[in-house]
């Protein structure tokens, strides 16, 4: 159902949100 | 992936979001990563108000690095 569905979408964008996050290069270069 | 690069990413988040030093983050903190992630505004609202498990509107860095190790160790959270 829909609150299903709205999880399963805020599960994905957090994971594409710690990807992210984890492929950030750190401060200096 | 090791907790030392739990902490490290937590406290470089922090750095970016929380540059008043305040502990913690708001949703408006939380844009600021607006030009350093690939994730809109709204994507970025979603992380926010998972991550805030209390739901009080402020994220701290034990909220942050709990729900990070939650997602490392499990990737997939149910």
């Amino acid at each position: 159902d829909a609150n299903m569905k709205a999880g399963a979408a805020t599960e994905g964008v957090l994971a594409n949100f710690f990807n992210s996050l984890l492929s950030k290069k750190t401060g200096s270069p | 992936v090791g907790q030392n690069t739990v902490l490290e990413k937590t406290h470089e988040f922090f750095q970016v979001c929380d540059i008043e030093k305040k502990g913690f983050i708001t949703q408006r903190d939380m844009q600021r990563l607006l030009g350093e992630l690939p994730l809109s505004a709204d994507e970025l609202e979603k992380v926010f108000v998972t991550l805030d498990s209390d739901s009080n509107g402020f994220l701290t860095l034990d909220e942050f690095s709990t729900g990070f190790s939650d997602f490392l160790s499990g990737r997939n959270i149910s």
